[in-house]
């Protein structure tokens, strides 16, 4: 574990609890997109089948079942609680799950690292969690009025990415086998797709105004 | 480290 594969970890479990939290407080989850959070779901039930059969370490598997979780908790608050859901911008929200989640998993069923049922679930698992944030960026683009915690939420995650980024390359030159060409690759388009939505947001955080995204 | 590759990412 080095430092930036912790801060990595720290601001995606922040991003996830800030959104949790946020939820929970005010009882409204305007501006936040289901599909995104169904699509983390589905990444994070894909991605850790190995929670029960592989241990690796205690923060390993407590991590694990915080985000497992948490974003569960949220879904089930944007869908099931009465007040929450109201506040739910269903009509600006229209992304489909399927166009993302079928290229995902014909993707991993050719890109996989071994052809098995948890390696494939793996990769498709890397694959859905690059794109999984375009209908929440969609959501943005339409509402134009971000508040400050959807604001805080994507800086979070791209602050995550960032880190883990960093993580790679530190683990690259330290590791001598540490390859990983399908996490690396999927997770730079991840990191990419924030890059646009960084640039406004530090503009407004630079110039001290509401952030605004353009047409 | 094992030759078994396991994901101890997150």
């Amino acid at each position: 574990m080095n430092i930036f594969r912790l801060a990595g970890d720290m601001t995606h479990l922040m991003s996830v609890l800030v959104l949790l939290l946020k939820i929970h407080t005010i009882k409204s989850c305007a501006g936040i997109s289901l599909k995104t959070q169904e699509l983390y779901a589905l990444v994070f039930a894909t991605r850790y089948l190995d929670i029960f059969t592989d241990f690796i370490s205690v923060y390993n598997t407590i991590m694990k079942l915080i985000f497992l979780g948490s974003s569960f908790s949220i879904v089930w608050y944007m869908r099931r609680h009465k007040l929450v859901r109201r506040s739910y911008d269903k009509e600006q929200d229209t992304f489909r799950h399927f166009f993302l989640v079928l290229p995902c998993l014909l993707l991993a069923l050719v890109m996989n690292e071994k052809f098995t049922f948890k390696e494939v679930m793996w990769a498709f698992s890397l694959y859905l969690e690059a794109v999984a944030i375009l209908p929440q960026l969609v959501l943005l683009q339409r509402t134009k009025n971000i508040d400050n915690l959807t604001g805080q939420y994507v800086f979070l995650l791209g602050a995550y990415r960032a880190f883990y980024i960093f993580n790679w390359i530190y683990r690259y030159f330290t590791e001598p086998h540490y390859v990983h060409w399908i996490t690396w690759i999927s997770g730079l388009v991840q990191t990419l797709l924030y890059a646009d939505f960084f640039y406004y947001y530090f503009n407004s955080w630079k110039n001290n105004v509401k952030l605004h995204l353009p047409a | 480290s094992s030759t078994e590759k396991v994901h101890d990412e997150l």
